[in-house]
């Protein structure tokens, strides 16, 4: 698809933001869909240190592979000790069986390895995993591992790597979705603190999450 | 699919994470509706790493308060001040991208703020936001610039939840009658839900000029078309429905409210949806 940004869209797409410390954002191209041949299409969002993470999931009974990992990563580490999520768009692994619940592990132990190159197969992973895109399709899963590595190269925290990850995530979206901005606490207003989210989603959406 | 990613650098402790996410989420992203289909794979992930925190700083956690009362026990949060200020600012942040996301739902050219006051229970002022949201019959009106409030109160009145409730209600009432027991209070409130006599509907335009009323009191208004049409032309609209509209704004009572938002329904959608596949 092309995705030049429509002129009425152009005003929801941030010039600079504001990061929050101690986290990289990046993307990379593994050409998921054999239709992309020039998007980037898997996005690392990651902590320089290991963090405290949650996440809130559909309610859909078919819950796709990455939604059924990352719930047992979580509840497995008790939300403690973990370094970011990683995102492919073009494929979302949803409906794959038992081989989509290994490729969607692959996923997260070879991301793994980008921060800690000895981690062990027997422990929790500390990665997050998200897909999106068409259902029902296996996931091309030699292709994201060939691209995991480029990552390491491909994240930062310049507002570039922020949007570049943003841009990595989308499938029909017609424009990046980056959000950031300060703030302070009542108890120490003498500290900046910071928020970034960047958001994905076009059609299917009416979440229900629990 | 919806996903998200949000990080942050404030330290908050692991166990209050989820409850933090969760009350952000249910205010922002659980409000929002392109086309009524909930995907399987959608997802918010929450990080926050505490790098920007002064060392000495503790983490932030919600601490249950436990309670009981004649129904049994039960369990509320307590937060300090520090956390209901974060809370407010990721529930601020998570609605603000949930926002993005309508603004590009697939072929939409608008953006539609559902706007539902109740006298009785924000359940029952949400389940008609939400059912207003899914008509397509509603978005197609909204596409088409035609202010349709007929299908917003037919959305209305089918809506799931509050519909059953009644029948539901019914039911009790037989049986109140039979076994001469009082009535539960949540069937009564199930009834009360949407009255007709009491329903009232308007646009509220974008540019902050005077509310268009189409609705009072379940008569319907004197339409002005054209203004109808000025309205319907901007890409944000806000529908306010009242249902608890008696009349007598003068005297103090409960209101409650349910924000959802959601897009109009174009030619686009077909086109994008007939050619994605498998």
């Amino acid at each position: 698809a092309d995705r030049s940004i429509p002129a009425a869209k152009q005003k929801y797409l941030p010039t600079s933001g504001t990061y929050p410390k101690g986290f990289l954002a990046g993307s990379a191209f593994a050409g998921v869909k054999a239709s992309n041949t020039k998007y980037h299409d898997l996005a690392l969002v990651m902590s320089e240190t290991p963090c405290p993470a949650t996440a809130t999931f559909t309610k859909n009974i078919f819950k796709a592979a990455p939604v059924a990992i990352s719930k047992h990563f979580l509840a497995a580490r008790g939300s403690e000790g973990f370094r970011g999520v990683l995102v492919n768009s073009g494929c979302a692994n949803a409906v794959t069986g038992s081989l989509g619940l290994d490729h969607a592990t692959t996923m997260a132990r070879e991301t793994d390895k980008l921060f800690n190159p000895t981690a062990s197969d027997d422990a929790v992973p500390q990665t997050l995993v998200m897909s999106t895109g068409v259902i029902g399709q296996r996931l091309p899963i030699r292709k994201i591992t060939a691209a995991i590595p480029k990552l390491k190269e491909n994240v930062g925290n310049t507002h570039e790597h922020w949007l570049n990850a943003a841009k990595a995530i989308c499938t029909t979206d017609t424009f990046p979705k980056l959000l950031s901005r300060t703030f302070t606490l009542p108890s120490h207003p003498d500290t900046t603190y910071s928020i970034a989210g960047m958001t994905k989603g076009a059609g299917m959406i009416h979440p229900n999450m629990a | 699919t919806l996903l998200g990613i949000i990080c942050t650098d404030v330290k908050i402790d692991p166990a209050s994470m989820r409850t933090l996410l969760v009350r952000a989420v249910n205010k922002s992203f659980n409000c929002i509706s392109i086309d009524g289909d909930t995907s399987t794979n959608d997802t918010v992930a929450f990080f926050a790493n505490g790098a920007a925190a002064p060392e000495d700083v503790k983490p932030l956690y919600y601490s249950p308060m436990d309670e009981r009362d004649d129904s049994g026990p039960r369990v509320r949060i307590r937060a300090n001040s520090d956390l209901l200020a974060l809370e407010r600012v990721l529930t601020g942040f998570a609605q603000d991208l949930a926002k993005l996301v309508v603004r590009d739902g697939e072929g939409a050219t608008k953006f539609v703020t559902i706007r539902v006051k109740s006298d009785t229970t924000h359940d029952n002022a949400k389940r008609a936001a939400v059912s207003i949201a899914r008509s397509a019959l509603v978005k197609t009106a909204l596409y088409g610039k035609d202010a349709n409030w007929g299908r917003i109160l037919c959305a209305i009145g089918y809506a799931p939840g509050i519909m059953d409730s009644r029948e539901i209600r019914l039911a009790d009432l037989r049986l109140a009658r039979i076994t001469r027991q009082p009535e539960k209070e949540d069937s009564i409130k199930a009834e009360r839900a949407v009255i007709p006599k009491r329903t009232s509907v308007s646009f509220i335009p974008a540019d902050g000029s005077e509310e268009l009323k189409l609705l009072v009191r379940g008569e319907p208004e004197q339409v002005d078309e054209e203004r109808a049409k000025q309205i319907l032309e901007m890409e944000d609209l806000e529908i306010l429905v009242r249902l608890e509209d008696d009349g007598k704004s003068a005297e103090p009572k409960r209101v409650t409210e349910a924000v959802f938002w959601t897009c109009d329904f174009s030619h686009e959608y077909v086109t994008i949806n007939g050619d994605y596949r498998t």
